[in-house]
């Protein structure tokens, strides 16, 4: 079959670099928690 | 111009390394289900967090194409802007031609300086990418690079062993039993329709059924602030001065399941899972809140904390979840 697969590498994430440098607290209240969104976007997509 | 606003980038963990351009240029990124779009640094960015991660170089790629297309992708109080681009996307023996990505000129913001991945590649639906553009995982279907109309995530709990996503087929080695398929519920997100939350046999949330999406890209259980305050009073979580949720370690060895219960199947995620070890012997909790964003107020987003319990397969054939114990 055609499949491939890609190893992941767990890494610090930054919530635990932003703990460490005692700066978790500002980006938590200038960050609210969000998932990506699309929001409506209008130009000509075959601009390109 | 095109505008896709992006979520807060606080808890992604897992990176996988990808290729762009002829000679190719590496990359950590991020395979996210919770996004749909491709997107790396330039060189031509000129922010700080720019200078701390491998940055593209066009010029140097004779298969890249620029397009005159820009795009401001926000996230937080921040925001990204740059171009659109096409190139060859290499990664797992997969070669992707001319694939749309993002191209980043001005990352503002000094936070992402923190982030250890250099962008992000979305495995999200169609829907949700910038338009007039092709998916990755839609374009390795489309080029018939994979055989099976799927991928599928293992997370391991560990640093450097193990953990991996598979595209366009299943390692059964990696889960234990039969996979239980859930169909999604609404194909813009990995999302489906979840039965309860319960805990010692009791609803604790999602009380007569709500919507779960089940998101690489999170490290959480994020659900919806009052809900979610409610649990941590259950498993006696405190609020500390940082804003995370504080609770007694030895509280994982006491504690009882949460079980997320979807298409009539229980999922039970143990305290040792919910509750997680930080540094000095502190612990969190591994609930948080949904704020301030677009869905709606009954939705939860399952992360890796769910997801390294369970080995899931993302089936974009048959519009279905598949998930089994890893």
């Amino acid at each position: 079959t055609l499949a491939s697969r890609i190893p992941l590498t767990r890494v610090k994430s930054m919530r635990e670099n932003l703990r460490e440098k005692d700066k978790l607290k500002d980006y938590l209240e200038s960050h609210p928690y969000n998932l990506a969104y699309k929001s409506d976007d209008s130009a000509d997509p075959d601009s390109a | 111009t095109h505008f896709v606003p992006m979520r807060n980038y606080l808890d992604l963990a897992y990176v996988g390394i990808i290729s762009i351009g002829t000679p190719p240029q590496e990359f950590k990124v991020i395979f996210d289900t919770g996004s749909s779009d491709l997107w790396v640094p330039s060189i031509y960015c000129s922010s700080p967090a720019c200078a701390t991660h491998n940055v593209f170089n066009p010029v140097r790629s004779s298969t890249c194409r620029i397009s005159d297309r820009s795009i401001h992708l926000q996230y937080g109080s921040g925001m990204m802007s740059g171009f659109l681009a096409y190139d060859t996307v290499r990664f797992g023996g997969l070669v992707d031609v001319a694939q749309a990505f993002g191209l980043s000129l001005q990352e503002p913001g000094r936070f992402m300086e923190y982030a250890v991945f250099d962008g992000i590649l979305g495995l999200a639906y169609p829907s949700l990418s910038l338009r007039g553009t092709i998916p990755v995982f839609d374009n390795l279907w489309k080029q018939g690079l994979i055989s099976q109309e799927v991928f599928a995530f293992y997370l391991n709990k560990k640093e450097e062993e193990g953990s991996v996503v598979m595209f366009g087929g299943v390692d059964h080695s990696y889960y234990n039993g039969d996979l239980n398929w859930a169909p999604v519920s609404k194909q813009l997100y990995w999302q489906l329709s979840m039965d309860s939350i319960s805990m010692n046999g009791e609803v604790i949330a999602c009380n007569g059924g709500c919507q779960a999406i089940i998101d690489t890209g999170t490290s959480l259980l994020i659900g919806p602030p009052d809900v979610v305050l409610d649990i941590q009073k259950i498993i006696g979580a405190n609020q500390s001065h940082s804003g995370e949720y504080l609770i007694d370690c030895d509280a994982s060895n006491t504690l009882s399941d949460i079980v997320f219960t979807i298409n009539g199947i229980d999922y039970p995620v143990p305290a040792s899972a919910y509750i997680q070890e930080g540094p000095d012997s502190t612990c969190f909790s591994s609930f948080d809140s949904l704020r301030g964003s677009l869905l709606t107020a009954d939705s939860w987003i399952l992360g890796d904390v769910f997801l390294r319990l369970y080995f899931t397969v993302f089936d974009r054939a048959n519009n279905r979840i598949g998930m089994a114990p890893a």
